[in-house]
């Protein structure tokens, strides 16, 4: 260093060589943008990008089902830890940026949701978020009460309260809506990001995750009270259980902001539930798209039942931040938790002796909820 | 966080609403 030139020097510098890296790797993103334009005006498919091994294995390397108690006592409300209402375990200027400031990571993430926390005539329906809502809650100390707001059973026709249902024949989403004209956008709007026929499930055209249906239902067979042959995956033929029918396959993604309660989709029953302890990836649509089977490798929660054409499962699975999943029937669940580990699988029966029929569920029944941590 | 519906069901039915199209509440999913 001390004999080079002050031109070799300036080369050594971190800057230019970050910028060189950086614009080098913006050029070839382009570059590859640009390709699979030309691509597609010739007509052809593209094929999907899938994340490599190490792709995949990085992100849940680090000791999340740990971290996660942690974060939740960080994030929980100085009255729940037990601190003076008007402290917090942080200070404000860590405060700050993760909750609601404008462009705070919360306000950014959470959109109008956020807004909604804040306010309390929002929040119970009676009216639709009030200018000012997001600065309101630049006062509130931690995340835990807009994730509270956002699984919260309100009344008045909001957020999980009552609300028309349609006829009996059809399937309703597992998630609640606003009803009438405080409905708040997009707090209770969540994206199913596909649809598949679970046909696919023993091809290799996996863009659309339908694979991922076999391997989620790992070991779940209908009949004999759903119960557990181990980890093999069912052929669609043990799903089917009725002539004629066939299997359908639905994806309901719910973004950072959406409701995070889920309700019985229909009348059905639980016989069945099969807790799967994994990591917490991102499920958002494009990380669905690039890493292969993404919500096998997620903490998740599979209920199996029937319903009148057959077979039914309902699966939660858990994301980042959220990977704490409740089912109100089940105590004795507890997820995200660092005694379970990774691969294993915990199972209980809902058919017992004195119960052989399992848990009915009613189509828009609260069946459970995703928790921060 | 996601939730994932698998069933089976008569070969007619059929999904209301397509892929990416926000739902909520009350929305039926497919009929049949």
């Amino acid at each position: 260093v001390h004999t080079a030139t002050a031109r070799t020097l300036f080369w050594l510098r971190p800057l230019p060589i970050l910028l060189v890296t950086g614009s080098g790797y913006a050029g070839y993103r382009q570059y590859e943008k640009y390709r699979e334009q030309e691509l597609e005006k010739l007509g052809l498919e593209i094929p999907p990008k899938l994340a490599g091994p190490w792709e995949v294995a990085l992100p849940p390397a680090g000791p999340q089902a740990e971290a996660g108690p942690v974060e939740l006592y960080v994030q929980t409300c100085p009255e729940t830890a037990l601190l003076a209402p008007d402290s917090s375990l942080l200070p404000p200027a860590l405060r700050c940026p993760q909750t609601s400031q404008p462009g705070g990571m919360e306000a950014r993430e959470q959109g109008g949701p956020v807004q909604v926390g804040a306010n309390a005539p929002a929040v119970t329906g009676l009216g639709p978020p009030q200018p000012g809502g997001a600065a309101a809650l630049a006062a509130q100390a931690c995340v835990q009460p807009v994730y509270l707001d956002l699984r919260g059973k309100h009344e008045g026709g909001c957020r999980g309260g009552p609300a028309p249902l349609p006829q009996p024949q059809r399937v309703l989403p597992a998630q609640a809506e606003a009803a009438g004209p405080a409905r708040m956008w997009p707090a209770q709007c969540d994206q199913p990001v596909r649809w598949e026929d679970p046909e696919l499930w023993a091809g290799e055209e996996l863009r659309s995750g339908a694979g991922e249906g076999g391997h989620l239902l790992a070991g779940v067979v209908p009949g004999s009270a759903h119960l557990h042959r181990g980890p093999a995956l069912p052929s669609r033929n043990q799903l089917v259980t009725r002539e004629g029918n066939e299997l359908y396959h639905c994806v309901i993604y719910l973004a950072p902001g959406d409701y995070h309660c889920f309700h019985s989709p229909t009348d059905w029953t639980v016989s069945h539930r099969r807790h799967f302890p994994g990591s917490l990836m991102s499920v958002n649509p494009g990380m669905a798209r690039w890493i292969k089977e993404l919500f096998c490798h997620n903490e998740r929660v599979v209920l199996t039942g029937d319903w009148k054409h057959g077979f039914f499962s309902l699966t939660a699975v858990g994301a980042t931040n959220v990977g704490s999943i409740r089912i109100y029937f089940d105590r004795d669940l507890h997820t995200n938790s660092p005694r379970y580990s990774k691969g294993s699988y915990n199972d209980f029966s809902f058919v017992t002796h004195t119960n052989k029929e399992g848990i009915p569920m009613r189509k828009g029944e609260h069946l459970g909820e995703f928790n921060l941590g | 966080s996601t939730i994932v519906l698998i069933f089976e069901a008569p070969k007619d039915f059929n999904f209301k609403l397509k892929a990416g199209q926000k739902i909520r509440f009350g929305e039926a999913l497919g009929s049949l």
